[in-house]
């Protein structure tokens, strides 16, 4: 198995993503890419990532292997990578990982035991879907989070808009179709859900500045799945669950 | 009030 990037953006915001859920995280190589899929230890939160051979500058792998890292430890080596510098990874005989960042750096990491069970993902019928940049979903985020933890997405047809509410007060934000960073508002039923921003923010965060347009789906009550489009990589697929009446 | 939902429970 050997894995080669083309620049260190994509590794750095997957990992960085990762590393908002889970403190070991488990891969999974095979001749058509590498995948991971893991849930924080509440299980409030999945992240499904798949990360097709064709992104990368070299990729080879004759048989399907697992790999686990300690997210924290990968993170620090990645993060010696500049923007431009390659990153390749293999294992060594030693069951090692050999990163190798830019063209002199040659890592030498330890794998851990990989405990990975395999996880589903959530089955729910999608009613309702927002598209817009990241960079203003970042930004309505921030908005809500001066008097929320939590986010409320309402959509009626095709009209949205996200709010908040908290002891000191609460917000509205009407979402303007005009608005060139919002691609797409559609809802086939009304929907209205609740979704902590503490999980929220530090994934937009870790993976907003590589990602240009992002979609969120959701159902009244259901749980959120957004996908981040990266340029170089095949899906983020981040599911959270709902806040609910109780 | 508002309970946090797990998300296996739609797997």
């Amino acid at each position: 198995f050997g894995a080669k990037t083309n620049g260190s953006d994509d590794l750095k915001a997957i990992i960085s993503a990762i590393s908002t859920l889970v403190e070991e995280a488990t891969f999974v190589a095979t001749a058509e890419g590498i995948s991971f899929r893991g849930m924080d230890p509440s299980h409030v939160a999945l992240i499904d990532i798949s990360w097709p051979n064709s992104a990368f500058e070299k990729y080879e792998c004759d048989s399907d292997i697992k790999f686990g890292v300690r997210i924290d430890e990968f993170s620090k080596l990645i993060k010696r990578a500049d923007k431009k510098d390659s990153i390749e990874i293999s294992i060594s005989e030693q069951n090692m990982l050999l990163v190798t960042v830019g063209k002199n750096k040659k890592y030498k990491m330890r794998l851990i035991e990989s405990s990975a069970t395999d996880t589903p993902l959530p089955k729910i019928p999608y009613d309702s879907k927002i598209m817009l940049s990241s960079s203003k979903f970042d930004k309505i985020l921030g908005d809500v989070q001066v008097v929320s933890d939590y986010l409320t997405i309402h959509t009626s047809d095709s009209k949205g808009d996200f709010s908040g509410k908290g002891d000191s007060g609460e917000v509205v934000i009407d979402l303007d179709k005009d608005d060139e960073d919002i691609e797409e508002i559609s809802s086939k039923e009304d929907s209205v859900g609740t979704y902590s921003l503490e999980y929220l923010n530090p994934v937009v965060k870790a993976v907003g500045n590589t990602a240009g347009v992002i979609t969120c789906e959701f159902s009244s009550a259901k749980p959120l799945r957004i996908e981040f489009k990266v340029a170089n990589i095949g899906r983020i697929h981040f599911y959270l669950a709902p806040r609910v009446e109780s | 009030s508002q309970g946090q939902r797990d998300i296996t429970s739609y797997f």
